[in-house]
């Protein structure tokens, strides 16, 4: 474990932290993708099936039985719980064209051609495109909420400490794990546009971000 | 590859 590893975990703690309780102190998810979100279950459920098959430490446990009820308790706010509010209209994306390259890739590129490893190489490709019905919401709606901003800087932040993490452990233990590598770049890639509206528009006090 | 002997990383 490092400081950038660290930072990132609670990084993405945080991110999904402030977006239920965006969503329940509002009572309302309206501007949320409720497929990204669904996306991101399923990208824990099939990553942590190994909480029943090898223990590597008590942080590793708890942060997968943490982001697994908040994933799951996040979906269930938008599709149960406050769906009146679900803004079905704009929440379009086509999750289809995302998952059939996921699974095809998965088949193809993994460490292990056994049902764990597949499901962990499709849950790291998953993660990669997962936040892309939620930026096509933004562009689709043309605003973003500022707490959807946040919401959205805090994951990218934590896929850039997870690049920093990576670096430092193919300095220090020689460890290089390219699937991760290759999906987590691709991943951060897509939050640069974000990144760039985000501090250009929301830190300049402008509340929502609106899109040009 | 080692990777394969389990992932730490969340």
């Amino acid at each position: 474990m490092n400081i950038f590893r660290l930072a990132g975990d609670v990084s993405h703690l945080v991110a999904i932290i402030i977006l239920l309780l965006k969503i329940w102190r509002s009572k309302s998810c309206a501007g949320i993708s409720g497929k990204s979100q669904v996306l991101f279950a399923l990208v824990f459920s099939t990553r942590y099936l190994d909480l029943f098959t090898v223990f590597v430490s008590v942080y590793n446990v708890v942060m997968k039985v943490v982001f697994l009820a908040l994933s799951y308790a996040t979906v269930y706010l938008i599709y149960m719980r406050f769906r009146n509010s679900y803004d079905s209209e704009n929440d379009t994306f086509r999750v289809e064209f995302l998952l059939v390259p996921v699974i095809g890739l998965s088949f193809l590129e993994n460490y292990a051609f056994t049902p764990l490893e597949i499901l962990w190489t499709f849950s790291i490709f998953l993660e990669a495109v997962a936040i892309m019905p939620q930026l096509f919401m933004i562009t689709k709606t043309g605003e973003a909420e500022s707490i959807t901003t946040h919401y959205l800087f805090f994951l990218g932040l934590y896929r850039a400490l997870y690049i920093a993490n990576w670096v430092w452990r193919y300095h220090m233990e020689g460890f290089f794990d390219q699937i991760a590598v290759v999906s987590g770049v691709v991943q951060t890639i897509f939050y640069c546009d974000f990144f760039y509206l985000y501090v250009t528009r929301v830190l300049r006090g402008k509340g929502k971000m609106s899109l040009p | 590859a080692d990777e394969a002997a389990g992932h730490d990383e969340l």
